[in-house]
């Protein structure tokens, strides 16, 4: 008996009946981040920089305490929950920009304080970063991505983030599974009239994966030149790519 | 490990997950 009660109580998919995991999801989304650019710096590619990757590392500390509320994300080991993370962490951070960014003409909203065109982009160096991450926003525009998809497609690219060396990767699985049915739940009762829409959803996640590997790859770049201060969160996870 | 030392540490830190 004991050992059924607690595989009842810690089976993520247990809880998944009438969308709970969707709702539970949508109650465990992270608070608003502002990016307070510092109004003492020159307005330069510097200060751009400077202000995304603060935010960037205040959103991961919020984003990590968000991955805990994920139905089974607690019961993974700690080197396997630091895993998933370390693999995700810039798709996470990446969807929630896209997400902020829907109702934006052609403009990126890193915060509701921070909204930045392709002018802006190109003077940060970030143009071609911006015009990739454009691409999904238009994508999700076009489909009419609902919050619910959103924080369920967020909570999918955590669990499907390929990480290599996971211990228990039945466990890993079990997350899949459990968000991935969430999200089908929530087509089939919201969307039944497309039966094909939570498959459409998922196959923007390549695009996603795609976009966070060249924005990693173009910190990793701004690291190496030294000159763009970050704090020790969005260090260590660069590094771990 | 000790290379994400911080990350480590807000795993073990942050927001208890609400029981499910």
């Amino acid at each position: 008996f004991p050992l059924n009660h607690k595989k009842a109580r810690t089976d993520p998919c247990s809880i998944n009946v009438e969308n709970k995991v969707v709702s539970h999801l949508l109650g465990a989304e992270p608070e608003k981040v502002f990016a307070m650019p510092d109004p003492a710096l020159p307005d330069d590619d510097i200060k751009a920089l400077t202000t995304l990757c603060d935010l960037a590392d205040r959103e991961l500390v919020l984003n990590i305490g968000w991955a805990k509320h994920l139905p089974g994300f607690s019961s993974l080991s700690l080197p396997d929950q630091m895993r998933l993370l370390q693999s995700a962490w810039m798709e996470i951070l990446l969807l929630r920009v896209v997400f902020r960014s829907l109702d934006a003409e052609d403009k990126l909203v890193f915060a509701e304080d921070y909204v930045m065109d392709a002018g802006q982009a190109k003077l940060a160096g970030l143009l071609e970063l911006h015009t990739a991450i454009l691409q999904l926003v238009r994508k999700y525009r076009s489909m009419g991505l609902e919050r619910e998809e959103f924080v369920t497609l967020k909570a999918i690219a955590l669990a499907n983030s390929d990480s290599m060396h996971i211990e228990d990767m039945e466990a890993v699985q079990r997350l899949q599974d459990c968000v991935h049915e969430a999200l089908q739940d929530y087509e089939r009762t919201h969307h039944g009239e497309d039966p094909r829409r939570a498959g459409k959803l998922i196959m923007t996640l390549p695009l996603l994966r795609q976009t966070a590997a060249k924005a990693v790859q173009h910190f990793c770049s701004i690291k190496q030149d030294g000159r763009v201060p970050m704090h020790k969160l969005f260090l260590e996870l660069l590094e771990a790519n | 490990k000790e290379k994400h030392k911080i990350l480590h540490r807000l795993l073990q830190n942050s927001t208890s997950p609400v029981d499910l």
